[in-house]
């Protein structure tokens, strides 16, 4: 099964916090273990979900970088079979701080196998910073597959042969059984010919790649983080909640059929 | 004067491509020459003025690894007085490629003090990629001053003391007159009230450095990109171009009583 997802794309704004905080959120509802780890030295995973800033005692950067033990980095989130590893800014010197040892790249996909986590969860979903940097490789060095949240924006179709050959090298030189989980078109406005376009083209370039689930944009979506709830806790009813239910609907159908 | 001007927030998604591209474009109509450097390896900048991915020949890669004269990566875009130094992908080795540089953090610096930029252009505006990794402190270690785009959301106050810390390391290791130009507001929607509220926080706690100019979200900035051309040639009558225009005129303004 794909257990261990990536939240990938280089494009800055895209909705991949708000992709992994709420898909991790929906996956819960359906009765199932899940462990968010947060990678981004912004943090914004960690914000969202209402670990404060004198929490983030043990964080990613001890596993990559001091080679603490995962477990040790693991808390608890208020919401109830969703456990989360913290991230601080510190992140943002991984890449110097590991630039002469060799296993860098599997810093991620090694803790993650000394730890076992497959005992206690029945997914991963790992938030990536806006690069294609040493911790986004490690997300995906670690991960089953990828799943690509897309704005449906004009940059957006920009950096996507860039993020795909990424994975391929990813697959050739370190992991070789990762996959493109699948592109999440995010923030659709139906109102908005630019939307509707976007929308049309990445589909007929991607084909069954792309969702059949769209996330539409929703105020609710964007205000849930200032009450470091997700989604469905913040405002079960939204078509931000609906959505990121039927994307984690989705994502289980898909996992059955592949 | 403020003559460089660096568009930096590694929050991704806040407006930086779109606010380097149209600032210059309104900045132009002034009569004002203008040289935009796309720093990001997305090639945002590049795409939205029309620059084709086999235009690209001298990049910003070149100027700052092979340490090609910056004058020769400098081309025209289809807007008079306004010229472009192009990015490319291969920006995103700068990293790994200058590791053991020592001058690797004030590349762009020497680029620009030795083509004696200021003698063709009035204004320098370099767009970074979101992240405060190599390339934005080369463009923080060449500019005058940094322009910063906060997205009016949750998120945006997030990284904010984090990019301030890094322009005072900047100031301190490698460009003592660095300036915080200040802090435009973007995708502002006067009917949503977290925009509201994160617009009055920012300004509570930044005061004065919040430029009094506000991007509101307008469609026709995310389409004009598609057209390749800058808000003010694409819909000169839009909301978007009217901001634009109003936040190169308080630029303007803000230089000469500094
Ligand atoms: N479907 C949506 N509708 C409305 N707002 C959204 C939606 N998805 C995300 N947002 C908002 O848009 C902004 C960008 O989303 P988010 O931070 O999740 O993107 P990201 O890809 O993680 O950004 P970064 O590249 O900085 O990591 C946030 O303020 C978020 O609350
Ligand atoms: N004021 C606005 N109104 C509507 N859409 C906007 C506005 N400003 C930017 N956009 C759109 O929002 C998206 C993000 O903007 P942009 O790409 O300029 O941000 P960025 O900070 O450069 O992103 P990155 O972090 O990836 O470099 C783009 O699709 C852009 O067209
Ligand atoms: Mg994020
Ligand atoms: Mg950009």
């Amino acid at each position: 099964a794909r257990r261990i997802l990536a939240i990938a794309n280089q494009k800055g704004g895209v909705g991949k916090t708000t992709t992994a905080i709420n898909l991790a959120a929906a996956l819960v509802e359906t009765g199932r273990k899940v462990l968010l780890i947060d990678l981004d030295p912004q943090g914004n995973a960690s914000t969202g979900l209402g670990i404060d800033a004198d929490r983030r005692v043990k964080t990613a950067y001890d596993v990559l970088i001091a080679d603490d033990p995962l477990r040790d980095a693991i808390q608890r989130t208020d919401l109830e079979r969703l456990d989360i590893v913290p991230a601080t800014v510190d992140l943002s010197s991984a890449d110097v701080a590991m630039v002469s040892d060799k296993r860098r790249n599997r810093r991620l996909r090694d803790a993650l196998a000394a730890a076992e986590i497959a005992r206690d969860y029945d997914h991963v979903v790992i938030d990536c910073p806006p690069s294609l940097n040493l911790l986004t490789i490690n997300a995906m060095g670690a991960a089953d597959a990828v799943l690509v949240p897309l704005q449906c924006e004009f940059f957006a179709m920009e950096g996507l042969s860039q993020l795909l050959k990424t994975v391929k090298q990813v697959r050739r030189s370190l992991n070789p059984d990762l996959k493109i989980e699948g592109v999440i078109l995010t923030m659709f406005d139906r109102r908005n010919n630019l939307s509707q376009m976007v929308a049309e083209d990445v589909r007929r370039n991607l084909g069954d790649l792309v969702y059949r689930t769209v996330i539409p944009r929703n105020v609710r979506l964007s205000e849930a983080p200032s009450y470091a709830a997700p989604i469905t806790v913040y405002d079960s009813a939204s078509r931000g909640s609906l959505a990121y239910r039927a994307l984690a609907r989705e994502f289980i159908e898909r996992q059955a059929l592949a």
